[in-house]
């Protein structure tokens, strides 16, 4: 969940740019 | 957008055990407002939820490797549907003069198709009696709303509600406190604060007529 | 190699430094400072220092740092190997600023802009080359802002110090020259060797000189914008030409804390004051405390 709102439905090349950690 | 993001406890999700039976989204007349609100039936509509969002401005999601615009987080949990029969009821003793009718005459809205799903909720057709006076005639039942039944059975849920705020340790106080404020001092929300608390939420699902009796009560 | 450090993840940025020479311990020193990456809009930026004892200027000015401005990338490396053999009487030290840590300084709410990271980057390490046991007895600063301030801030904050704040300072003062080719070569490297945090497959690497009105530059940055994330951290976000970019071909993101939009809301219809319905109830404040609200549909 993000802290703004991304004007945009549609692929993200989430992984690429983020790195999940718990 | 094609998808949402949803918490539900497993039986909203149970997997329909007979065709054409699945979890089904739908509105329903909100009792409070009187106004369109999103319910969900799970499988065979054993059970009734309501639907809430947590809904902050400028929220969106990553889900996988997607961006969602619409940052609302679903919630639904387990609802009694006695809270949106009872506005028919209460409209059909003011329309009827009090007579006695079968349930299924009672619980209809033409604006809401899905309405007659809320009397296969399991054991409704037991706890009705909880707010209904009841006739029966040969194998059929007939109902009449009871206003004293009905406020007795209210009262019982705001005792409920009350235990529940107390173990959750819910702030009820009118005093306006940040839940990331740590008080040094004692202090007790008074009991009729707790009451005065849990009516206020109770009264989001019955008729504003009703909350105000509920309040005298 | 005194920088294999850095090579090994530019992206990280910090601090190398050579060993202090052991003259340097013993005599009184010489100190020049310069920068190198102030202008493009990728890249880090890099503060360093070089420092002599104060007699050997002369042949430190014989290894042919001067004018390190009108030297080639390629002479530039070899004239910071000459400084690195001359390593036991020439120290060095590096910091080396991230693009995204100088985007995140002069973005950040209490900014902080560019000239404040740039001093403050040149006082820290002065002042790290005395703890590090350098005699330092003059210290030389190159600047493009005004030099008198800037001059009596250093001589407020070392006292005792003989300091010296000049434009062009590198083609005056050899030790600044010194440190002007150890930025630059340091730059050039962590450019040239950047680690892409980002997990893009094989970015191409053909970004030109990395200043803004390089027309190769412009082009790789268009090529490597992604509309939601905007570029690779190698690019300094707060730049205007990066800002622009992303206002034009990036997915709007809208903030909570951000400033209202320039159009005022439209005044209420008259009609509204006159409203059929009565007014709706306000959420009970539990929902209200919780951000939590009912749907007419999904």
């Amino acid at each position: 969940l993000l802290p703004c709102c991304v004007q945009h439905d549609g692929p993200a090349p989430v992984a690429a740019f983020l790195r999940a950690r718990p | 957008p094609a998808q949402w993001v949803l918490i539900a406890p497993e039986a909203a999700l149970d997997p329909p055990k007979k065709p054409d039976s699945e979890p089904l989204f739908t509105k329903l007349r909100n009792p409070s407002t009187g106004e369109a609100t999103l319910y969900l039936f799970n499988s065979g509509a054993q059970q009734l939820f309501e639907v809430k969002a947590f809904h902050e401005e400028c929220r969106s999601w990553f889900i996988g490797q997607t961006v969602q615009q619409d940052g609302r987080l679903l919630f639904v949990t387990p609802m009694d549907p006695l809270f949106l029969i009872l506005y028919y009821l209460i409209k059909a003793d003011k329309e009827q003069q009090g007579k006695f009718q079968p349930l299924d005459q009672v619980v209809l809205d033409s604006e809401y198709p899905s309405c007659p799903l809320l009397l296969k909720c399991a054991d409704v057709k037991q706890y009705i009696q909880h707010v209904t006076e009841e006739k029966e005639i040969g194998s059929q039942k007939f109902h009449k709303y009871s206003q004293e039944k009905t406020l007795k059975w209210l009262k019982k849920k705001v005792n409920q509600t009350v235990k529940a705020l107390k173990s959750n340790n819910i702030s009820v106080g009118e005093r306006v406190l940040a839940s990331t404020l740590i008080n040094s001092k004692q202090i007790t929300d008074a009991q009729e604060d707790y009451v005065r608390y849990a009516h206020g939420l109770i009264s989001e699902y019955i008729p504003e007529d009703l909350s105000k009796e509920l309040l005298k009560y | 190699m005194a920088l294999s450090a850095l090579q090994r993840d530019p992206a990280g940025g910090g601090r190398f430094a050579s060993a202090v020479p052991e003259p340097c311990r013993r005599l009184p020193c010489a100190l020049g400072v310069d920068e190198a990456g102030r202008g493009p809009v990728l890249g880090p930026m890099v503060y360093a220092i070089c420092y002599c004892p104060v007699d050997k200027l002369e042949q430190l000015e014989a290894l042919g740092v001067a004018d390190s401005k009108t030297l080639s990338e390629a002479e530039r490396e070899r004239r910071f190997g000459l400084l690195e053999a001359a390593g036991d009487w020439v120290g060095w030290a590096l910091q080396v600023l991230p693009p995204d840590h100088i985007s995140a300084c002069m973005q950040q709410r209490a900014k902080y802009n560019l000239n404040e990271l740039s001093h403050d980057t040149a006082t820290e390490l002065i002042q790290f080359a005395l703890d590090s046991g350098v005699q330092v007895a003059q210290v030389l600063v190159d600047t493009v802002g005004p030099a008198e301030k800037y001059e009596a801030k250093l001589r407020q904050r070392f006292p005792g110090l003989g300091v010296t704040v000049r434009p062009k300072a590198d083609a005056l003062f050899p030790v600044v020259s010194a440190a002007s080719i150890c930025a630059k070569v340091a730059r050039d490297r962590a450019v040239l060797h950047w680690n892409f945090v980002e997990d893009l497959g094989d970015p191409d690497r053909d970004y030109g000189s990395g200043y803004p009105n390089d027309p190769k530059t412009k082009e790789w940055l268009r090529r490597n914008l992604e509309p939601v994330f905007g570029f690779p951290r190698l690019v300094r976000f707060s730049w205007g030409t990066a800002q622009a970019l992303l206002r034009d071909r990036g997915v709007p993101v809208r903030w909570a804390d951000e400033d209202p939009p320039e159009d005022p809301p439209a005044p209420p219809s008259v009609l509204s004051y006159f409203a059929r319905s009565p007014p709706r109830r306000p959420p009970h404040r539990f929902f209200q405390e919780r951000s939590l609200r009912p749907l007419a549909e999904l």
